[in-house]
């Protein structure tokens, strides 16, 4: 469902060059879990930004669904992440003014989803990632986690087929990440949703199906999970 | 060096009110390396920011170096925070439009330290935290652990008696984690400072003399470490 082919970036700051990934060939299958490892600065955002679509690459291809994304127009690419994609961001990305319902309710107001089915989908996942009581509460108001799960919960809200999760337990405890990310794993079992996570963690990345290594922009290995 | 005696923050949302930390009592050593665990919204950020003087106790006493800094007016606090603490935060606070370099020179140049000291002290300490080769990148030009150890080495820079480290290896591959953590405590025992470091790491705790247990707002119990 997501398909990488020789796909490179490269930053350019004035006259130095970051080669961020460099052919980078991956394959993920619709309904699978997959981890993205690697160290800090290896290329983990940028791949995920690309597939994305948030982001253009150097040189290369992205399909998705069999469709090339490298030669959509902006338009096209707009209604493709509304459609297909939910993305949990690194550094989250929550709306300021807006509190944790209103931002987890935001994707639903922008596909024109009925008031009555909104409030239940965004009850629901904000119960789910154990919210329910900061449901009002502002993200200055929130703890680091906590805002964290707002941004997870919002990117699940609009049922995506394609779920983008960028570190999405850097600021949990092991305990409520674990939860996240079982919760992510069923929901997307249930609907046959595919996730693409990026993590630093090994207790997270064994739930996922297949575990990606990425180091100074490769791909340098992967291996099944083993349950 | 730092003691805290019933400390109590109450957060006021109209009629809401959160009881972030409720009679809290805590005693850090100077040279002493602590960390603070607990579930993501149990307080812990909220203890940091009291104890580093961002924010006002609802009731209870702080003393750092035996002085009462709940009494203490802005100004004095300000001088206070320049002079004893470095802090990294949860979320980095970087300055957009400076560099890597320039956002870890800054607190130098708040103390007056003459320039070429500042060139051996900013370099020292980003390659320390394996940054030398991203110095003149801006916060929007770094991977989100690249960010996090710039945030580290701004908080070290002025060698600071306190340092104060909000979950500092958040987004960081273990190896990275263990070694800025390792840099800290080495850092931290060569100038006798005192490091209180919150983490939902388990492996970065262990690191730590003494780890102490936060759950709704109160300590539930500590140990000290094996090692
Ligand atoms: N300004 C605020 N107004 C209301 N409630 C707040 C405010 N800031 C924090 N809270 C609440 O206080 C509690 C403690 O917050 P704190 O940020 O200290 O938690 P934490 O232990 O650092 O969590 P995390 O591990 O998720 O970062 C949280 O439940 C949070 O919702
Ligand atoms: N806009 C940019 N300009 C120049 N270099 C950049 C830019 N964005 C990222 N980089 C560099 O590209 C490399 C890869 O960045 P990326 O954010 O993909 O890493 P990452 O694997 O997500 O790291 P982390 O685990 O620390 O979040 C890093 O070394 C970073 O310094
Ligand atoms: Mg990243
Ligand atoms: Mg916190």
């Amino acid at each position: 469902v997501v398909e990488t082919i020789d796909l490179c970036k490269v930053y350019r700051m004035g006259l130095t060059e970051i080669h961020a990934l460099k052919n980078v060939n991956l394959k993920v299958y619709r309904g699978e879990m997959v981890a993205v490892v690697g160290p800090s600065g290896s290329g983990k955002t940028t791949l995920l930004n690309l597939i994305g679509t948030l982001d253009k690459p150097t040189s290369g291809k992205i399909y998705i669904d069999g469709e090339d994304i490298t030669t959509k127009s902006e338009k096209e690419l707009t209604l493709l992440r509304r459609r297909k994609i939910g993305f949990v961001f690194q550094f989250y990305n929550l709306i300021p003014v807006l509190t944790a319902y209103e931002n987890v309710e935001l994707p639903l107001l922008i596909s024109g989803v009925p008031k009555k089915e909104r409030e239940e989908r965004v009850r629901r996942l904000l119960e789910m990632v154990g919210l329910e009581d900061r449901m009002n509460h502002r993200p200055d108001e929130l703890s680091g986690g906590e805002q964290q799960r707002v941004a997870i919960a919002r990117a699940l809200v609009n049922n995506p087929s394609i779920i983008l999760a960028d570190e999405p337990t850097g600021d949990l405890d092991t305990e409520t990440g674990l939860m996240v990310v079982q919760l992510m794993r069923k929901l997307a079992k249930e609907e046959d949703s595919t996730v693409i996570m990026v993590t630093h963690d090994p207790q997270i990345s064994e739930i996922a199906d297949r575990i990606i290594y990425l180091r100074d922009g490769r791909i340098i290995g992967e291996h099944k999970s083993d349950d």
